[in-house]
């Protein structure tokens, strides 16, 4: 463990709680992609199946524990208890296009042809494209919350400091793995335009919209 | 293809 990779753990889990507060407190997902959630709990849910059947460290089992409960109940809220604000309109981004591919490639491209290994890689090449719906939706509604753009932030602070903790296991440890580090370079590309807006707009107190 | 033992990572 490295303060980058702790520190990208813990950007990780404020993004998660942010939403699901903001969710709860306010009793609206408006604005929040539904599509988005579903993807990010079956991230979880495809690279966290190693709970049944290896111990890593209380702390790997703890998060891993918490991001799973925290994304179901983000989907739970969204399509079910608060399910008449949810914005179905304008969340419309074709889900099965990210999921047919990235399932396709994650037979092709992976470490291990195991079915725990194959859903390991399905993962990591679904969370680098799981935030597209919900960045088509902001740019179909032209506008975001405040609050939906520190959720979004720290979500990708995240896996931009995993790719600093790569560096740094690789320098340390002569640790690499190419299909993380592919994967997390492409997610963190894609916020690239959001953290412009963000530091340009969000961070000098005016509302993120679309165009910019 | 390199083996990884298992994930460390979250």
């Amino acid at each position: 463990m490295n303060i980058f990779r702790l520190t990208g753990d813990l950007s990780h889990l404020a993004a998660i709680i942010i939403l699901l507060l903001k969710i709860w407190k306010s009793r609206s997902c408006a604005g929040i992609s539904g599509k988005s959630q579903v993807l990010f709990a079956l991230v979880f849910t495809t690279r966290y199946l190693d709970l049944l059947t290896s111990f890593i460290s209380l702390y790997n089992t703890t998060m891993k524990v918490i991001y799973i409960g925290c994304s179901y109940a983000t989907v739970y809220l969204i399509y079910m208890k608060l399910k008449a604000t949810y914005d179905g309109n304008h969340d419309t981004f074709r889900v099965e296009f990210l999921i047919v591919p990235v399932g396709g490639l994650a037979f092709l491209v992976n470490h291990d042809f195991s079915p725990l290994e194959i859903l390991w890689t399905f993962s990591i090449y679904l969370e680098s494209v799981a935030i597209l719906p919900q960045l088509f939706m902001i740019s179909k509604t032209g506008e975001a919350e405040t609050i939906t753009t520190h959720y979004l932030f720290f979500l990708g602070l995240y896996r931009a400091l995993y790719l600093i903790n790569w560096i740094w296991r690789f320098y340390f440890e002569g640790f690499f793995d190419m299909i993380a580090i592919v994967a997390g370079v492409v997610q963190t590309i894609l916020y690239c335009d959001f953290f412009y807006l963000y530091v340009t707009k969000v961070l000098k107190g005016k509302k993120l919209s679309l165009p910019a | 293809s390199q083996e990884l033992l298992h994930h460390d990572e979250l």
